[in-house]
C-alpha cells in the first residue's frame, strides 16, 4: 500500500 | 515540502496571527463572524484526530496543534472574554452551524475515499472547511464596515487556498500516484467563494480608499 501523502497536509 | 505549501501554511499561519492580534490587543471582535470561528473549530477538530496516533513530522505536529489551540482560544475569547464579548455583533452573524454541518457530514458518508471513521471525519472537515466562511462573508456584506484587520484576515485566508492549489499542481507533477479528487474538488470551491471578497479587496488596495462591499 502507497503512503497516503496528502495526509501530510494541513 | 514545496515552496506553495510552505507558502500556503505560512499565509494560514498569518491569518490567524491577525486575528488573534486584533482580539488580543484591540480587544474587539467587530466584523468577526463566531459561527465562521466554531466552524473552524470543529474543522480542526474533525480533521486532526490523528495528531497522536500518526506522526509525520515535528513541523506537523506542531502546527496542527497551533491551529486547534487558536481556533479554541478565538471562540473562547468571542463568547466568554469580558470585554472582547462586547464587540462581537450577534444580531448579524444569524447563519446557522447545521446548515453547514449536516449537508457536508452527510456528503462525507456519501463520498470518501475509504469509509472508515477518521477517514469519514477526515473527509467531512475538508467538506466544513470548504464552506466555512460562508458566515463571516455574509456578515461583511451585512455590516459593510470592514476595518483593515478583518479584510487583512480574510486576505489571508483566501491566498493560503490559493496557493494550496498550486500546491496540488505541483505535486501531481512531481509525485507518483498523487490524485485527490475529494480534496481538489473541495479546495476548488473554497478558494471560489473568496473570488468575489479578492476582487473588491484588490480594487479597494488599488485605488487606496477603505474596502467596501456591494449591497
Amino acid at each position: 500500500l502507497l503512503p497516503d501523502s496528502i495526509k501530510d497536509e494541513l | 515540502m514545496n515552496i506553495f505549501r510552505f507558502s500556503g501554511d505560512m499565509t494560514h499561519l498569518m491569518s490567524v496571527l491577525v486575528l488573534l492580534l486584533k482580539i488580543h490587543t484591540i480587544k474587539s471582535c467587530a466584523g468577526i463572524s463566531l459561527k465562521t470561528q466554531e466552524l473552524y473549530a470543529l474543522v480542526f477538530l474533525a480533521r486532526y484526530l490523528d495528531i497522536v496516533t500518526n506522526f509525520i513530522s515535528l513541523y506537523n505536529t506542531i502546527m496542527k496543534l497551533i491551529f486547534l489551540g487558536s481556533s479554541f482560544m478565538i471562540v473562547w475569547y468571542i463568547r466568554r472574554h469580558r470585554i472582547v464579548r462586547r464587540s462581537y455583533d450577534k444580531e448579524h452573524d444569524t447563519f446557522r452551524h447545521l446548515f453547514l454541518v449536516l449537508p457536508c457530514f452527510i456528503l462525507a458518508l456519501l463520498i470518501n475515499e475509504r469509509s472508515a471513521f477518521k477517514e469519514i471525519m477526515w473527509t467531512f472537515s475538508l467538506y466544513l472547511e470548504a464552506v466555512a466562511i460562508l458566515p463571516q462573508l455574509v456578515l461583511l456584506q451585512r455590516t459593510k464596515n470592514i476595518d483593515n484587520l478583518t479584510g487583512q484576515y480574510v486576505f489571508f485566508l483566501g491566498a493560503y487556498r490559493a496557493l494550496y492549489i498550486c500546491n496540488w499542481i505541483y505535486r501531481y507533477f512531481t509525485e507518483p500516484h498523487y490524485v485527490h479528487w475529494i480534496t481538489w474538488i473541495s479546495g476548488l470551491v473554497q478558494t471560489l467563494l473568496y473570488a468575489d471578497f479578492f476582487y473588491y479587496y484588490f480594487n479597494s488596495w488599488k485605488n487606496n480608499v477603505k474596502l467596501q462591499l456591494p449591497a
